[in-house]
């Protein structure tokens, strides 16, 4: 029940509310039994590939909409110095920085075992900083650090078990502050970091490499009927090669920013052979289609 | 490089590689619908290729892990800074007639660590734990016995990771990974950190986790050493990589330690760069909003 509750409040209807909870119940059970039916052969990767779409990608495509002809109609706005149009209040909207603070992004990776075709991805970062300025690190210690946190794991833990009952535990959860897995919330003076300014360490590119397995295998092959050895065919024939880098579309970007993948999903929502592009990519250029 | 004062070369590139999942039964030849393991194949597309089958549920023929690595070597190894490497090196368990035992998980955990070790180590030091490129491990679902079931530590099987990550794990982060299978590799010292989170404590996947709430849960436990953690590394000026095997997403965490989680994320937006995950094998990404995490746990029935 409490499940229930929490994925409706956080997804806010109903119908989204049944296709997490579908998740939270049977997610072990189907994968299980999918395990055991099909080894680690793909099912339903399409369907899944749907479900991120309306689940995640349309929502945020949504609110940007909303956002852009906000500003869009401020700015025309500021430019007439009059109303464009008569119409009711419009809900005041973040600007897309402050909308994109609240987003992380979770980069989930294509794997070397061939569900699709193997891969891996190299990540490029900024260093222009690092470069400019000298080292001035003096390496400190972790030795007292990882001392003292020992220490203070085991009195957090301690003072719970003081607790008589259940009901007291509850109780004190409930009232949040002695519940050190919440984090208190950011300090206002600390300023956003790499992932939402660029500065030292933010993500500036990925290549993603795969090695195409249905051509590797067959020159493989080829090459043992031209009496090449075992280890001859191999060598020659194995390689991992680009299948496609940050700067291509529907990427096109030369920063990483939390913002960027924002736009980056409107565009997949609005532009079907974009969406049919990034599916091809998910699979790893492999054909993938759901039986 | 703080251990020795030699001077490296910042590339600013790194490797985010993972779900080998070398399966040492892989035959050449056999069935793929008997997992490569065994029979012969009764059609042409029934066939078990050298380099191993795209969408076959077949594992990774240990050749196509070892010519992987091999091309790695060859190709990036003196163009990276670290490798990020978020786990499952072993085969899934979807052979009855060969079912996996943990010595079998430890064993090839122990190969695979070991071939990254020989790639990336410092060959010119005498000090295993001296290395050209950093490389940062964290632990698979698969990786560990039962699958999925995991438990807080000391075990046999922290133990037993600890051993063969050894080279990897800084030496003061010993007793703490013995407890929660997690550490950090300061990659360039006193100002990047890659973190190795074991998230198979907030995996719902996992018949020990019910919630993250409870303060003797491993999520609990987790989530309390990352506070401290991102809180010492922001108290430094450092910034912050999240990795791990399984993706923060609804779909695979307990429900309160997916909030915590994604809460811990946003509010140490000031110096997380990113997160990087395996386990679902499909090159994609997913948004997630952390200012909801904190409205829902705020919310006077979140620990209930």
């Amino acid at each position: 029940l409490a499940n229930e509750q929490i994925s409706a409040s956080y997804f806010g209807n109903k119908e989204t509310m049944e296709d997490i909870d579908n998740d939270s119940i049977l997610g072990h059970a189907i994968e299980a039994s999918e395990l055991r039916s099909y080894g680690a052969r793909p099912v339903n990767k399409e369907q899944y590939m749907r479900k991120i779409k309306r689940l995640y990608y349309q929502k945020i495509s949504d609110r940007l909409d909303d956002i852009l002809k906000v500003n869009d109609f401020t700015s025309e706005k500021n430019k007439t110095g009059k109303k464009k149009k008569k119409g009711g209040k419009k809900k005041k909207q973040p600007s897309l920085d402050k909308f994109a603070e609240r987003y992380n992004i979770v980069n989930i990776a294509g794997s070397v075992i061939p569900t699709f075709n193997p891969s891996f991805r190299v990540w490029e970062y900024n260093t222009t900083e690092l470069r400019e300025t000298q080292p001035s690190f003096k390496a400190k210690s972790w030795n007292h650090f990882f001392k003292t946190l020992q220490v203070k794991l085991e009195e957090d833990l301690k003072k719970f078990e003081s607790f008589q009952n259940s009901k007291d535990l509850y109780n004190a959860l409930a009232r949040k502050k002695v519940d050190k897995s919440i984090p208190e919330p950011k300090p206002s003076n600390l300023p956003l970091g790499p992932a939402h300014v660029s500065q030292l360490f933010s993500l500036t590119k990925f290549v993603q490499y795969y090695a195409d397995l249905e051509v590797i295998n067959k020159n493989y092959y080829d090459l043992l009927d031209n009496n090449s050895s075992e280890k001859e065919a191999a060598e020659k024939s194995f390689l991992y090669e680009v299948e496609y880098t940050s700067t291509d579309e529907p990427y096109h970007v030369d920063t990483l920013l939390v913002k960027d993948y924002l736009n980056i999903i409107r565009e997949l929502v609005k532009d079907n052979d974009l969406w049919k592009s990034f599916k091809k990519r998910a699979f790893i250029s492999s054909g993938y289609e759901d039986d | 490089n703080t251990s020795d004062g030699s001077k490296k070369t910042i590339h600013g590139r790194f490797l985010h590689i993972t779900d080998i999942h070398p399966d040492a039964f892989y035959k050449e030849g056999t069935s793929i619908d008997n997992v490569c393991h065994s029979n012969k194949p009764d059609r042409k597309k029934d066939f078990a290729p050298y380099f191993g089958a795209p969408k076959s549920g077949c594992d990774s023929p240990m050749e196509l892990m070892e010519y992987t690595l091999k091309w790695v070597a060859d190709n990036l190894k003196n163009k990276i800074d670290f490798v990020i490497w978020t786990g499952d090196n072993i085969r899934h368990d979807n052979d009855r007639y060969h079912p996996r035992n943990e010595f079998q998980i430890f064993d090839m955990n122990e190969l695979v660590s070991g071939k990254f070790h020989d790639i990336f180590k410092n060959q010119n030091s005498k000090n295993p734990r001296d290395f050209d490129v950093h490389v940062i491990p964290s632990l698979g679902n698969n990786d560990v016995f039962p699958h999925n079931l995991f438990s807080l530590g000391p075990t046999l099987q922290t133990r037993e990771f600890f051993k063969i990550w050894n080279t990897y794990i800084p030496e003061e982060q010993q007793h703490i990974f013995n407890k929660v299978a997690s550490f950090f590799v300061e990659v360039i010292p006193g100002k990047l950190a890659v973190l190795s989170i074991n998230t198979l404590y907030l995996y719902k996947a996992n018949p020990l986790v019910d919630n993250c709430n409870s303060p003797k849960t491993p999520g609990y436990q987790l989530l309390l050493w990352l506070g401290y953690v991102l809180e010492e590394l922001r108290a430094r000026g450092m910034k912050v990589i999240l990795s791990g095997h399984v993706p923060p997403i609804p779909k695979n965490y307990e429900n309160s330690c997916y909030h915590k989680y994604n809460l811990w994320t946003y509010e140490y937006r000031d110096i997380i760069i990113t997160g990087l995950y395996g386990h679902m094998n499909m090159d994609h990404f997913i948004p997630l909003n952390g200012k909801k995490s904190r409205n829902i746990i705020d919310s006077t029935d979140f620990i209930a």
